[in-house]
């Protein structure tokens, strides 16, 4: 039986122009190196939802993606994350929003899908949740990148908010 | 956002999608990718999708479930669900971003209407690749 693994970053305008080669290797190695950790489960014999989780994970602790570690920044300057997961063999499904402190969110909503009768928690219950499970909160500091921080400086103040790979704000209104 | 789809020899599909959302964000907004249908979602009989990119349009088009019906209701393939709802569904309303995904045969896309994506795919046929651009 074939088996696959596909991963992704973030999508936008990213300026080759603003890409050195140095910079484009890296994340190119990230995502060879999350490819690699889901894949070996997938070699192994591990199950889809597995093979996942450890992908997202590599990419949660890579500061250049925008998750976990080198999150952006709200307009507080501080980091809130989302993370969701799902499972085709049962349709089992977990989220959470709006988590700070949290190394990696996707392992709190894969806990989510597994441990308790619910979808979807958010903020302080979401952190409520993962203290009982045992999951490492980590300090702002952990998550602070300067790409991230310029980013956010140069929106720091106004109503203007971006994507996170694209370079000029949008100025356009959704919802 | 980041996020993987794969696709194991049982022929069991999965997907999971985490973000720190937008630069700036204000007042708890959530709505990147990581909501469970919409750019988020799994099921062995059609596909699993990780979406990213503006979640509020992904919101609005139900985009992850939409492949997923595509696939279930018009009897599309994975490729074509896909990218009915990322070229012309996302398009129509100015929604950028891109969307990967696998079904259970091992089958694999990863398409996005903006100038870049960060994106990789290994399979059990040997393929092995990773790109940022078109």
């Amino acid at each position: 039986m074939k088996y696959t693994i596909a991963v992704h970053g973030g999508a936008g305008t990213i300026l080759q122009t603003n890409m050195t080669p140095g910079l484009e290797q890296n994340y190119k190695r990230g995502l060879q190196q999350a490819l690699n950790a889901g894949y070996s489960i997938l070699e192994n014999g591990g199950t889809a939802m597995d093979a996942a989780v450890a992908a997202v994970i590599v990419l949660e602790d890579d500061i250049l993606f925008n998750a976990g570690r080198g999150s952006v920044f709200t307009k507080k300057g501080l980091h809130e994350m989302d993370a969701a997961v799902m499972n085709g063999a049962d349709l089992m499904a977990g989220a959470v929003c709006g988590v700070q402190h949290i190394r990696n969110p996707i392992k709190l909503a894969e806990a989510v899908m597994l441990k308790t009768e619910h979808v979807m928690l958010c903020g302080d219950g979401a952190a409520n949740f993962a203290k009982e499970q045992g999951f490492v909160f980590e300090p702002d500091e952990y998550f602070f990148s300067k790409f991230r921080y310029d980013q956010w400086n140069e929106m720091k103040g106004s109503d203007a908010y971006q994507l996170d790979h694209s370079v000029k704000n949008t100025g356009k209104k959704f919802g | 956002t980041v996020g993987a789809v794969a696709c194991d020899m049982q022929g069991n599909i999965a997907a999971a999608t985490s973000t720190g959302g937008m630069t700036n964000k204000n007042y708890g907004r959530i709505g990147d990718s990581p909501l469970i249908g919409c750019g988020t979602y799994a099921n062995n009989k059609t596909c699993a999708v990780s979406c990213t990119g503006h979640g509020e349009l992904f919101i609005k088009v139900v985009a992850a479930y939409d492949v997923s019906c595509l696939m279930e209701y018009a009897n599309m393939n994975l490729h074509d669900a896909m990218n009915k709802v990322v070229n012309e569904k996302l398009v129509a309303i100015n929604g950028e971003g891109g969307i990967i995904g696998v079904d259970a045969k091992g089958n694999f896309a990863l398409l996005f209407n903006s100038e870049g994506m960060y994106r990789g795919v290994k399979t059990s046929d040997g393929l092995n690749e990773v790109a940022i651009y078109k």
